[in-house]
């Protein structure tokens, strides 16, 4: 992290939404506005007040090109999203956003929040940060907004200039929280052997298993894999000692943790229809050399040593797969058994008598 | 075609020169209290560019780097706060 000199003087500090997008409405504006600011403040002792009219610390604004007296201008869609002056009287402090952006509140376009986070951090005194998995790192990446955005980097930073909060109640967190892998409702996007260790991969976050001990190491996918984006929905490891991660219709080969070169490519790229916008799991038959990915309520059937699709699919998937009735999360094989997983459940599925020999929690894997 | 990559490589070049000039060609004066644009050369803000986002440092402009300069991403500069 890096940081300008100086800070805030103070700890209560006041913001005013000056105008809004057409691209959200103002009720959504308002809110990711307030949350963004409130990443900040579970960490700080900083509290905001917004104010409606008169001058605020941080005067919010929407503009195109050149807007105002803004000595920076913006570049039309694309390009610069938004930027913000460092503490201080006039300009300091105030935030501004490229209108010629498309504004959004989830994946699509660019998320107000995640980036008015951002351009917070600066109006607080944090500078861009090398760390791709910082918040303040200067280009876009979108995470989902259920996640707590900062990472330990901007945590640092920001106590660094105005310290940890008081000891308030738990609620207010000082380090991000992360999915607990024993809550009762745990459940993976994905999942993947890699050689003797199994990957359990969620949100940004990934722990790798060693079934013979059970003890789950977490990371942050972005420590493993820097240029692949968050939320992978598939994964799997097929007979040449090299991972397949999946999300919407591209996919990413992985071998050793090194993303081969030329991806990602398209999934049709391996004979899926057109139609096929995404893959829900996917598990390498070690034994047959069959690959099968399951899509909603059907699956396909890859064969790894001719690279191609088989005949006949899709098909249904509770067809082959008697007692896996409900849409796949994720599936990985061990020790020749299969374990598809849905929200919470776990079924232990015996691939050669075709039969579910025991439902599970999603977490057995788990020393919970 | 080769037209084409021309103009490619024309549009290319502007980005670069914009890009650096945005985020790695300014730094703090303290006789004005303010910031002044460096002299560096173009060589010596790409490399302070690919330093910064962990690429390959060479001063010389490849696709990676390229790359990296068209994505979507915050006006404040990078070095120089």
């Amino acid at each position: 992290y890096g940081f300008t000199l100086p800070g805030w003087k103070k700890n209560k500090l006041t913001y005013r939404i000056v105008n809004y997008t057409p691209d959200m409405s103002k009720e959504d504006v308002d809110k990711a506005i307030e949350k963004a600011f409130k990443v900040w403040s579970v960490v700080t002792p900083l509290i905001f007040t917004r104010i409606h009219k008169g001058i605020a610390d941080i005067m919010i604004a929407f503009g195109t090109k050149v807007h105002g007296h803004c000595p920076r201008y913006f570049d039309g869609p694309l390009g610069v999203l938004a930027h913000a002056f460092p503490p201080g009287n006039g300009l300091g402090g105030d935030v501004h956003f490229d209108e010629d952006e498309d504004w959004t509140t989830g994946s699509a376009g660019f998320n107000l929040f995640l980036v008015a986070a951002h351009e917070f951090g600066h109006a607080l005194g944090l500078s861009h940060s090398k760390d791709q998995r910082a918040l303040m790192f200067p280009n876009y990446a979108y995470i989902s907004p259920s996640e707590f955005p900062l990472s330990p980097d901007d945590i640092s930073g920001i106590q660094s200039i105005y310290g940890s909060p008081p000891n308030a109640p738990d609620e207010r967190p000082t380090t991000p929280t992360s999915p607990k892998t024993c809550g009762s409702q745990m459940s993976f996007d994905a999942i993947t052997t890699l050689r003797r260790e199994v990957i359990f991969l969620k949100g940004r976050h990934l722990w790798r298993v060693y079934p013979d001990n059970s003890e789950a190491e977490q990371e942050l996918i972005s420590v493993f894999w820097p240029n692949l984006t968050p939320g992978i929905e598939a994964a799997y490891e097929n007979t040449k000692d090299q991972i397949l991660l999946f999300k919407g219709n591209k996919f990413w080969v992985i071998s050793g943790y090194q993303v081969l070169l030329g991806y990602p490519k398209n999934i049709n790229t391996l004979g899926f229809p057109k139609g096929v916008k995404k893959v829900d799991a996917a598990v390498c038959n070690k034994n047959t050399g069959k690959t099968d990915f399951f899509i909603g309520d059907k699956y396909w059937r890859f064969d790894e040593n001719s690279q191609s699709m088989e005949k006949g699919y899709p098909r249904l998937t509770v067809d082959d797969f008697p007692g896996i009735s409900q849409r796949v999360d994720a599936v990985f094989q061990q020790k020749g058994l299969f374990y598809f997983f849905h929200g919470s459940k776990q079924w232990e599925f015996d691939p050669i008598a075709k039969k579910v020999i025991r439902e599970m929690k999603s977490n057995s894997w788990f020393n919970c | 075609l080769p037209i084409h990559a021309e103009k490619d490589n024309e549009e290319d070049a502007e980005l670069v020169q914009n890009y650096l000039n945005k985020f790695y060609a300014v730094e703090p004066d303290p006789n004005q209290l303010g910031w002044k644009i460096n002299a560096e050369t173009i060589a010596g803000k790409l490399q302070k560019m690919q330093q910064f986002f962990g690429l390959k440092v060479t001063g010389k402009l490849d696709n990676e780097t390229l790359e990296m300069m068209k994505k979507p991403r915050c006006g404040v500069p990078d070095v120089g706060l």
